[in-house]
């Protein structure tokens, strides 16, 4: 199984045309295995991206070579799927289907 | 199912015995039908809510092609059980019901949908598999035959937006094409992402503005009120291209161009804290308030047959 332990979600939110290319750089870097949750699509709106932990490093790096300010949008990937999977395990033992 | 925890996501199995069990405890409404199988041979099914009649006019739901987008599935089986509850004391559906059928694919991407639940939750497509090919899967949204293969998609089959070797490569989408054409009365299709809360309407993979740009403006202006007016949930809505970006090879894209005018795709929440892994706490807010529009569209195709 697939763990995302220390990834993370970035949110950013490009202002200008330049930022908006940086941005859509990443896009192309698959050796940093980044998922774009939401796709860079014009200036104003939401880019969030995943970024496995190896990769944390380097992109920060560009991001803030490049003046473009981010926020964390999830801390932790692996903390909310482990939550996710708790709540599931929770509920099955309540109210197994009849 | 008054005793199914409509509040917590849920396995493949227990999904498909929900609708089982649906299926049973309402043998004059609901059945079910099995449209294909999946790649790794999972059925491909698809709720049918109707009050007789053969070959009605038609709406279609579909739920969870994309598999990581767990809030569309438990919203699908929240939407199932409330047509149930609803269909003779709520006039607006039960006026609905009495022209029209409904049908509701819950699951549309199975074998996607299990690998979320036990290999990588964050898997996307479907999990096809081709000689030649390092990587598995297909963007099941990019796989139709509407500008397939044009720009908005990627040849690369590493890419989440794969759009397949060729259209209707899925089976999981040619079920769905197969379904639509032999039926050939869907006046109104509804295809259900998420997240970030927008209603779209066609087109994705051209600028040039659908023929009945105006009246789908419309509807969805009036469907976006409808869902803000429960909960204050902010949404935008527009073509997919003017309001997102380019994407070919989109199941309403086709939808629309096979002749079912009211084509409308949504995604969903979450506002922007935890995407994919939406809380299940908030699978009732957002199925309830989803609905609210869902019953706009549906009322308004009831209305304005063509």
């Amino acid at each position: 199984t697939e763990t995302f332990v220390g990834h993370q979600v970035l949110r950013i939110v490009p202002t200008t045309d330049e930022e908006l290319q940086k941005v859509e750089e990443l896009q192309n870097l698959e050796e940093l295995q980044l998922d774009f949750w939401l796709a860079p699509r014009g200036l104003g709106h939401p880019v969030d991206v995943h970024v496995p932990f190896p990769s944390l490093q380097p992109v920060k790096a560009h991001l803030e070579a490049n003046g473009i300010s981010y926020s964390i949008m999830i801390q932790d990937v692996q903390a909310l799927v482990d939550h996710e999977q708790t709540e599931m395990l929770r509920s099955r033992r309540q109210l197994p289907l009849s | 199912t008054n005793t199914f925890d409509y509040t917590t996501y849920h396995s493949l199995d227990e999904i498909y015995a929900f609708m089982d069990l649906l299926v049973a405890e309402n043998p004059n409404l609901v059945s079910k039908l099995e449209i294909g199988q999946s790649t790794e041979n999972r059925p491909l099914y698809v709720l049918k809510f109707s009050k007789g009649g053969t070959n009605r006019p038609a709406i279609w739901i579909d739920t969870g092609i994309h598999s990581r987008e767990w809030v569309t599935q438990a919203s699908g089986v929240w939407f199932a059980k409330k047509i149930v509850q609803d269909h003779e004391n709520d006039e607006g559906l039960a006026s609905i019901l009495d022209k029209m059928d409904i049908f509701l694919e819950i699951v549309t991407n199975p074998d996607g949908f299990v690998f979320t639940q036990t290999q990588n939750r964050m898997w996307r497509k479907t999990r096809s598999k081709r000689s030649g090919s390092l990587c598995i899967g297909v963007d099941p949204n990019r796989n139709w035959d509407a500008g397939f293969g044009g720009p908005g998609a990627s040849g690369n089959p590493c890419s989440e937006t794969y759009h397949g070797p060729y259209a209707n490569s899925e089976p999981e989408v040619k079920a769905i094409v197969d379904f639509v054409k032999s039926h050939g009365n869907i006046k109104a299709f509804i295809s259900i992402h998420s997240y970030s809360q927008l209603l779209l309407y066609p087109y994705g993979y051209t600028r040039t503005p659908v023929p009945d740009q105006k009246e789908l403006h419309e509807i969805s202006e009036k469907a976006v009120a409808a869902l803000s007016s429960l909960y204050g949930t902010s949404y935008k809505y527009g073509s997919i291209i003017t309001t997102i970006y380019q994407a070919s090879g989109g199941t309403i894209d086709w939808t629309y161009n096979q002749g079912i005018k009211y084509s409308f795709t949504f995604e969903l929440r979450d506002t922007g804290r935890y995407g994919f892994l939406l809380p299940a706490k908030q699978i009732v807010p957002t199925a309830q308030e989803t609905w609210l529009a869902l019953q706009v569209i549906m009322q308004h195709a009831r209305d304005h047959p063509y």
